[in-house]
């Protein structure tokens, strides 16, 4: 059937909800963020949750930039280069992205690697 | 990405959407999975953005990422955004910014922007419509009222085009992957077609946020890149979000 075959379109599904079975990985987990609080303390209690999951995905955009441009250099630029470019950011943002940097440990240029993800991507 | 807005018979208007993202970002054959992909499915949370204790709004972000992709501004409008591929694409923004040309706002940032402070689906459809961009885009948005579902189809300048819900058409939806709606999706990356096809047999009597998330589930509307499906009801005022697996056989897209 069409299913076994790419694009392995499959028959419309039914019943899949609520979320259960091999399709579904789990839940997502809720957080406040205050925006009364200045903007660089806003990340905190999210990213001191998920910051090893952070750094780990960094690691992994790490290493494909690795496996493109072997020297480091590429890393090298983005770790040089963006910070530069955070300053010119529009705040609150510019300020968000500083202090998700300083909660994680991630350096600051990797941070806004992240964030301008979309643009980059689109190279 | 799918994004879609629909209208039942009641006029409630429901927004559902895949975020689909870590394509060539490097391929983990052992596990038949998308390295970039897998590594984001931890980092998605739902947010809930106060200010005086008050929710302003709610979006299903990725942590790290402080612009918004998908959200809810509850009892007002829903928001999500899909990707455009154009070759006057995001590094000749990025260029111009660099050069100091910086009258264009990051993509990521203007839908944080619209959700912070637009106060209706008119305000919002306009911000997204006419704000200069550093790249192309789709942004998909949901309204309060009856007929208020569109898709807005972006370049870096200008609206190219708005896409509406009319129900006096059949158009109880409106649907939008990655292409634009007036040409085919490109033949090997075809989600729109079976996205359809199942809208279509669930009809507008029975959709729901249950078969809504059928839809968000069945293959290749959902596939390997899809990292989690959101479920939006904007009269309800209510954002579910979950994370999502492809079990094989799966398209890679």
């Amino acid at each position: 059937s069409a299913q076994f075959v790419p694009p392995y379109t499959e028959d419309c599904r039914t019943d899949m909800y609520p979320p259960n079975g091999p399709t579904f990985k789990g839940p997502v987990k809720w957080y406040t963020i205050d925006l009364d609080l200045p903007p660089s303390k806003r990340w905190t209690a999210v990213i001191s949750d998920k910051k090893n999951d952070l750094v780990d995905m960094i690691q992994a955009i790490r290493d494909l930039a690795d496996a493109f441009v072997p020297s480091g250099r590429l890393i090298e630029l983005v770790d040089i280069a963006l910070p530069l470019m955070v300053d010119t950011l529009p705040n609150p943002f510019r300020e968000e992205i500083k202090g998700i940097a300083a909660v994680s440990g991630v350096p600051l240029g990797e941070v806004v690697l992240f964030n301008i993800f979309y643009e980059v991507f689109t190279v | 990405c799918t994004s879609v807005v629909a209208q039942d018979e009641k006029g409630k208007l429901l927004h559902g959407r895949n975020l689909d993202f870590g394509l060539f970002l490097g391929w983990d054959v052992k596990n038949k999975s998308w390295a970039i992909s897998e590594k984001l499915k931890p980092l998605v949370v739902n947010l809930n953005f106060k200010r005086n204790n008050q929710t302003v709004f709610k979006s299903t972000n990725f942590a790290g990422y402080v612009g918004m992709l998908t959200g809810i501004k509850p009892h007002i409008f829903t928001l999500t955004m899909n990707e455009r591929f154009s070759l006057d694409g995001g590094y000749i923004g990025i260029l111009e910014w660099i050069l100091g040309q910086r009258d264009g706002m990051w993509m990521s940032f203007l839908t944080r922007s619209v959700l912070e402070n637009a106060n209706s689906y008119d305000e919002a459809k306009s911000l997204l419509a006419q704000t200069k961009m550093l790249a192309p885009a789709y942004f998909i948005l949901g309204g309060n009222q009856t007929g208020q579902g569109c898709i807005i189809t972006r370049s870096r300048e200008l609206s190219i085009d708005v896409l509406e819900i009319d129900v006096k058409l059949g158009r109880w939806y409106v649907l939008e992957t990655n292409y634009d709606h007036w040409k085919e999706p490109f033949f090997l990356d075809d989600r729109r077609t079976p996205a359809m096809k199942c809208l279509n047999q669930t009809t507008q009597a029975n959709i729901s946020v249950k078969t809504l998330y059928d839809v968000l589930s069945t293959k290749p509307v959902l596939n390997k890149l899809t990292t989690y499906t959101t479920l939006m009801q904007v009269s309800e005022g209510t954002l579910e979000s979950y994370i999502r697996d492809c079990p094989n056989p799966c398209m890679p897209w």
